[in-house]
């Protein structure tokens, strides 16, 4: 049958509004000056048109980072909605740059998105993308790092989505530890 | 009601718009 003018061409909303954010690492500038605000999107069909027309993560040059978070809500820990929170952190060997990376961050946007931890998924803040030489990594940040239920939910969901073995452990640190750490290691409060 | 996606569903939506 013929649709009526419009019908089946509206776009499907997400739950919320997210940002997308870029830095590059120049060490001419402060931190917060290399950080950019690149779009925001808040439909299924816009995002994948940004995800489609930007570079891929395993194509971006080490330094750089990428960043999904709820509109709001900067992806530093002084934000106001992260600085109790702490980070889901999956920490990836080099030569999975070629193999993984790209299936991994394109998983967590979907999680994010699609609003995939349920009740839980308000405590989400975003997703932060680190491309390094030493090792890329990927992060969720959430909003409470005392709340052990939704933590512990988020984690579990998020490495069933990844598809990482159960061999595999990942640990959720919480930022007040991470940006107080006296050397590169942070202890993590929970692990899944 | 909460608008929640699965993965199946917004995968879907992926080649569309990769070649716009």
């Amino acid at each position: 049958r013929k649709l009526p003018l419009g019908e089946g061409l509206e776009k499907h909303p997400l739950e919320n509004r997210w940002a997308l954010w870029f830095f590059k690492n120049d060490r001419n500038r402060v931190w917060q000056d290399n950080l950019h605000l690149v779009t925001k999107f808040e439909t299924v069909e816009d995002f994948w048109a940004i995800h489609s027309h930007i570079k891929l993560a395993s194509k971006l040059s080490s330094g750089c980072d990428y960043a999904l978070f709820k509109d709001g809500i900067e992806p530093m820990w002084e934000d106001s909605r992260n600085k109790h929170g702490g980070r889901w952190l999956v920490s990836l060997a080099k030569q999975q740059r070629q193999s993984n990376l790209d299936r991994l961050w394109l998983e967590t946007l979907l999680c994010l998105i699609g609003e995939a931890f349920e009740e839980y998924s308000e405590e989400v803040c975003g997703a932060v993308l680190n491309v390094r030489t030493k090792g890329d990594k990927i992060a969720i940040w959430t909003s409470e790092a005392e709340n052990q239920p939704a933590v512990t939910f988020i984690g579990r969901v998020y490495k069933e989505r990844l598809g990482l073995s159960p061999k595999v452990i990942i640990g959720y640190q919480a930022h007040a530890d991470t940006a107080t750490k006296s050397n590169s290691f942070t202890k993590n409060k929970f692990v899944v | 009601e909460k608008k929640r996606y699965d993965r199946e569903f917004l995968l879907g939506f992926q080649f569309i718009f990769a070649s716009m």
